[in-house]
């Protein structure tokens, strides 16, 4: 564990309790995308398939429950919850999804470091992750409205991926045989796609004004 | 052993 990889989880955690904290207090899911959210509890149960099996240690077992707990309650927040769900703008958020899944399944199937069932879920969660932010950066687009919460919530999704990059950095200088391409590479991608947010989200702080994304 | 620490990371 480096300071780099401890404050990638951090920033992490951080980004799902805000998102938690938003729904919870102000019963409202205004601009937040339900199907990036599914798709992440979609990440989380598939990556996390050796939570029983494979014992890293206590604070990895735990942040994996943390992260399995809170992307299926936010879920279940803006999918069932009486309040919430009627603050949830499905015509707003309508990026095809399930459409997302497929290409990273083929590719888990054919790109991974081990042919097992459990190594495919987890670069399948690996590849599904890297774009899961997709229909929640088209839903922005679309509304044009980002409260400061959920302008706060992707700049800390997108800083724990940036962390993760210096980690493997780190890892990789510092541990003989720590190669992960597939990890890399789609880390490398997950952050570049919050480029263009984390640039406007600069700009609008530098200049305090309110984050506006461009039409 | 290596396959313990395979996915070691979140």
């Amino acid at each position: 564990m480096n300071i780099f990889r401890l404050a990638g989880d951090m920033t992490h955690l951080a980004s799902v309790l805000v998102l938690l904290l938003k729904i919870h207090t102000i019963k409202s899911c205004a601009g937040i995308s339900l199907k990036t959210q599914e798709l992440f509890a979609i990440v989380f149960l598939t990556r996390y398939l050796d939570l029983f099996t494979n014992f890293i240690s206590i604070y990895n077992t735990i942040m994996k429950l943390i992260f399995l707990g809170s992307s299926f309650s936010i879920v279940w927040y803006i999918r069932r919850h009486r309040v919430v769900r009627r603050s949830y703008d499905k015509d707003q958020d309508t990026f095809r999804h399930f459409f997302l899944m497929w290409p990273c399944l083929i590719l888990a199937i054919f790109i991974n470091e081990k042919f097992t069932l459990k190594e495919v879920m987890w670069t399948f969660s690996i590849y599904l992750e890297a774009i899961a932010i997709l229909p929640q950066l088209v839903m922005l687009q679309r509304t044009r409205n980002i409260d400061n919460l959920t302008g706060q919530y992707i700049f800390l999704l997108g800083a724990y991926r940036a962390f993760y990059i210096l980690n493997w950095i780190y890892r990789y200088f510092t541990e003989e045989h720590y190669v992960h391409w597939i990890t890399w590479v789609a880390g490398v991608i997950q952050t570049l796609l919050y480029g263009d947010f984390f640039y406007y989200y600069f700009q609008s702080w530098k200049n305090n004004v309110k984050l506006e994304l461009p039409a | 052993p290596k396959g313990s620490r395979s996915h070691d990371e979140l």
